[in-house]
């Protein structure tokens, strides 16, 4: 039988840390705005 | 394995942007009132293909009103975007475009467009004078006033109003009214006008000229009015242009599909 293992919750500081520099993609949407918001 | 969807558009891409530009020539070319609007910010386009070469393409666009009324010739790229302490007027549109062979067309469109909030302006400008409404006596005064002013001192045609496109009231550190309308040349003279002021109608479409007024009239502490109005010379209406040489209109915060 297949037991699902318990797996500790990953630490905030366990996460694999993201290479150095790299920024995350900007969401496709809404776009960039050309004169001011209102 | 089937092959991947397209990766969705992003709102900043460059295919994004030229679908967002037919959608504003097109708005901006069906608009019968009011002022030339200039794209602020794509926020959202969704793609739904319908088959080879078909997409059907639902865009939504944040828009902010220019100085240029919409009976301008100038292109919409010489047209300055209107401050936002001049009191903006910002558009929200909904459009949908076919993409049929690479050729875009607007399908519908739909549009709201409403002034910024007084305590927005206010706040970053205490003393900026403030969009009124149209139909406000002050603002009817000074068109009316400054439209005689005008057509008292030219050579030229007499001028008919087509609508008053904006006003502004400001009351410190002076009480005055600054106000914006367009224009359209009668078959009169001023001089003539002044024997017989009915016999003066607009040009028959094929010889309209149109054109845009500005006009500051000071209320307190002195009286004083300046005006300035410029005519377009003619140009080819375009069809649904017509709609305007009939009716004067009084305009407020607006929707159009």
């Amino acid at each position: 039988s297949v037991a699902k293992r318990a797996v500790a919750k990953v630490a905030q500081h366990d996460k694999v840390p993201r290479p150095v520099g790299s920024v995350p993609p900007p969401p496709p949407c809404p776009g960039r705005i050309r004169h001011f918001k209102i | 394995v089937p092959a991947a969807p397209p990766a969705p558009l992003g709102c900043d891409d460059p295919e994004s942007e030229a679908v967002a530009e037919v959608a504003v020539s097109y708005i901006n070319g069906h608009s019968h009132h009011g002022y030339k609007f200039a794209l602020n910010r794509i926020e959202n386009i969704l793609v739904l293909p319908q088959g080879p070469n078909n997409d059907i393409i639902f865009l939504e666009l944040d828009l902010l009103e220019t100085t240029c009324h919409i009976l301008s010739p100038l292109p919409l790229g010489n047209c300055t975007v209107r401050s936002f302490t001049a009191h903006a007027v910002e558009g929200d549109c909904d459009v949908k475009l076919q993409k049929l062979d690479g050729k875009l067309s607007v399908l519908a469109s739909k549009c709201h467009s409403h002034a910024d909030s007084s305590e927005d302006v206010l706040q970053l400008c205490p003393d900026c004078p403030l969009l009124a409404s149209l139909n406000n006596t002050d603002v009817l005064t000074a068109v009316t006033a400054a439209l005689n002013d005008h057509n008292s001192k030219t050579a030229d045609a007499y001028l008919r109003l087509l609508e008053i496109g904006r006003a502004n009231i400001q009351y410190n550190p002076v009480h005055l009214v600054y106000v914006e309308f367009a224009v359209a040349a009668t078959n009169c003279s001023a001089e003539a006008a002044k024997d017989n002021v009915e016999a003066c109608q607009l040009l028959p479409d094929d010889q309209s000229n149109f054109g845009f007024c500005t006009a500051t009239m000071v209320i307190r502490p002195s009286q004083d009015l300046k005006v300035n109005c410029q005519l377009y010379g003619h140009q080819v209406p375009a069809p649904d242009v017509l709609f305007f040489s009939r009716v004067v209109w009084v305009r407020s915060s607006q929707d159009t599909s």
